[in-house]
């Protein structure tokens, strides 16, 4: 993504699994 | 125009990956290392060990369930190798740093083998 204006988003991306059902 | 750079994503990912390990969700491969048994996925195993990289990519060796790695693997070495892959933090102590050196190079990781050989160089120096 060379010369594209990258914004940096620090929370979470993804949702997360959890530890168990 | 811009693009949203994500920059934890790649740490999300792989927590997800060590839930489904240690829930053994979608594990694929059990690896057994005298007489241990661990639950994996064959993706994470190719990605960061040159060794399963050469066993998984031979087309008659894809489709394995199971493998037994070599009776001399040491599965304390293995098992702080098998974490790392899964959390990128290998935890090192005198104690465990020389087997963790010798299966690292077993598995062909050679960044974390020199990371290890530096800190045994290190200890010795204290």
């Amino acid at each position: 993504y060379e010369g594209v204006n990258t914004i940096k988003e620090r929370g979470r991306s993804i949702h997360e699994i959890p530890r168990q059902d | 125009d811009g693009c949203i750079q994500f920059t934890r994503h790649a740490g999300d990912v792989l927590l997800n990956f060590n839930r489904l390990r240690s829930r053994n969700l979608l594990t694929d491969v059990t690896v057994q290392v005298d007489g241990q048994i661990f639950h994996t996925h064959k993706a994470i195993l190719v990605a960061c060990s040159g060794f399963f990289y050469s066993v998984f990519m031979k087309p008659e060796n894809a489709s394995l369930s199971a493998i037994s790695l070599d009776p001399k693997v040491d599965p304390k070495g293995f098992s702080l190798l098998l974490d790392f892959m899964y959390t990128s933090i290998l935890n090192l102590n005198d104690t465990v740093a020389l087997t963790t050196l010798n299966t690292a190079i077993y598995l062909q990781m050679e960044h974390v083998a020199d990371t290890c050989h530096r800190f045994i160089k290190s200890r010795h120096q204290v």
